[in-house]
């Protein structure tokens, strides 16, 4: 599970039996009392029913696969768009993708103008002409665009998803240190050989290698490397591929932060500092993205998801290439992506576009995936989001 | 001499709840996925609210609201614009 904290959002993503809901209303507290947020039901902020008011709430996910042994509110769609209703006023609840078959829920709400009125929602073009502009100009033209991609990969080869078990990454973590080790070794050996001469040197090696003094504290170091969830989680992570869905030859200053639980299981989180524009002052950019991955690798229930709103394109990797990426490394049976994308100007409602798709958010999938079929390809026109949900099988 | 600059995301590690995980009982992967925004924008923040938004709040106070939801912090990423906290479960 994870928790992104932004200044202005948060996004908590959680498996399992987590009762995701159920932290609501103190979410809404702590956004009133700690962060200062306009609320409602008290008088005061440090009133416990003080209730920041969003702006806006999406809530969504995956089909269920054991709704049973779910807890509180999150045992059918149903209960859970009651909860969100109960709460917010405005809301809409959406299933996407097949009712027979893999689908995809979403809960969202309508922008709250109330906390912050848009800046003119009309204004005339100097033609006599009333545009309505679009809600991601409207937030300001310095405003990055908002995108969230996401892919839920079912039925994981179940050879592949080994390294997301305990003992492999172990087995690998041991032989990666041996590597290290021995490497150090040879390196020391050909330093003092320089120094000596070429002398027999075997023994001065060994001091440093087998030594009585060394070897306890040399153990601990190994088993903690080769146990130590985050430590195993960096090591599953870099081989398994997914340290380089954004390479740092790309992107710099990303980093990952991995843990593999025990007996399997794995778990994510990437921060990504966006690609160096060219026309930056410094080269460097102020918007942080992030990406997150969870792995349940199980053959009864095997699953992985992958999310970012890392923008595709633009001088970082396109949408297609992550898409490839991140299928090639869990190796699904069936998986969905959807791109859930703010409209900008190339989405203008005025720019006559009829019968056609409604935003460039269709056309940047539109690239096959090799060695799977689309079998669903499904647009949505929100107000003023759009979103693509496609399914893909394995041919 | 390594020295990070200041923007470098910055690691923390709960070794505490990091190094007794036991996930044996997890049996679904598919997430529940809340996303909750208070303004449009970083920049747009209402006056009222702090200069950095929910940034503001300690991780003392997530955890509190993370217990309801039965997750516990292993581990926290900072940056200048993002906080991302890997969570057990």
């Amino acid at each position: 599970s994870s928790l992104f904290v932004f200044p202005h959002k948060l996004i908590l993503k959680t498996c399992g039996t987590t009762t995701l809901l159920l932290g609501l209303q103190r979410l809404l507290h702590i956004a009133a009392q700690h962060a200062g947020f306009p609320f409602a039901n008290a008088s005061r902020a440090t009133d416990i029913k003080a209730a920041a008011t969003p702006y806006r709430v999406f809530y969504s996910r995956k089909n269920f696969l054991f709704p049973d042994k779910q807890q509180g509110p999150h045992r059918s769609w149903k209960q859970e768009v009651k909860y969100l209703d109960d709460m917010f006023e405005g809301g809409s609840a959406y299933m996407v993708g097949k009712m027979n078959g893999d689908h995809w829920y979403l809960y969202i709400t309508s922008p709250n103008e109330s906390i912050t009125p848009p800046r003119t929602p009309e204004e005339n073009d100097g033609r006599g002409h009333i545009a309505r502009i679009p809600a991601s100009i409207l937030r300001g033209a310095d405003e990055p665009s908002d995108e969230t991609l996401e892919i839920l990969m079912t039925d994981l080869d179940e050879e592949n998803a080994k390294q997301f078990y305990l003992d492999n990454a172990s087995a690998l973590a041991s032989e990666q240190l041996a590597a290290r080790a021995q490497k150090a070794r040879d390196e020391a050996r050909q330093s003092l050989g320089d120094l000596t001469n070429g002398q027999q040197i075997d023994e001065d090696v060994d001091v440093f290698s087998n030594g009585s003094d060394a070897e306890a504290p040399e153990q601990v170091l190994t088993e903690a490397l080769t146990t130590e969830g985050h430590a195993l989680g960096t090591v599953v992570s870099e081989a398994c591929g997914l340290s380089n869905v954004y390479p740092t030859s790309r992107y710099p200053d990303a980093r990952v932060d991995a843990y593999l639980f025990s007996p399997c299981g794995f778990s994510a989180n990437g921060v990504v500092p966006a690609a160096p524009q060219g026309n930056a002052e410094d080269g460097k950019s102020s918007s942080i993205h992030y990406f997150t991955v969870h792995v349940t690798p199980e053959p009864n229930c095997s699953f992985a998801s992958f999310e970012t709103n890392v923008p595709g394109g633009q001088s970082g990797r396109t949408t297609s290439e992550i898409i490839e990426h991140v299928v090639d490394i869990f190796k699904p049976g069936r998986f969905s992506v959807t791109l859930f994308e703010a409209k900008g100007r190339a989405a203008d409602p005025n720019v006559a576009n009829e019968g056609k798709l409604p935003s460039t958010s269709s056309q940047r999938l539109l690239a096959p995936v090799p060695g799977y079929r689309r079998l669903d390809r499904i647009v949505h026109d929100f107000e003023d989001y759009d979103l693509v949900f496609r399914f893909y099988e394995k041919e | 001499t390594f020295s990070p600059s200041e923007g470098t995301p910055h690691l923390t590690i709960n070794h505490d709840v990091a190094a007794e995980l036991d996930s044996s009982n997890a049996f679904e992967g598919p997430e529940k996925l809340l996303e909750v925004w208070f303004a449009p924008s970083p920049t747009s923040l209402p006056p009222s609210a702090q200069p950095n938004g929910l940034k503001a709040v300690s991780a003392d106070e997530w955890v509190g609201m993370l217990d309801m939801v039965n997750c516990k912090i292993l581990s926290v990423l900072e940056s200048e614009t993002v906080d991302a906290y890997l969570l057990s479960e």
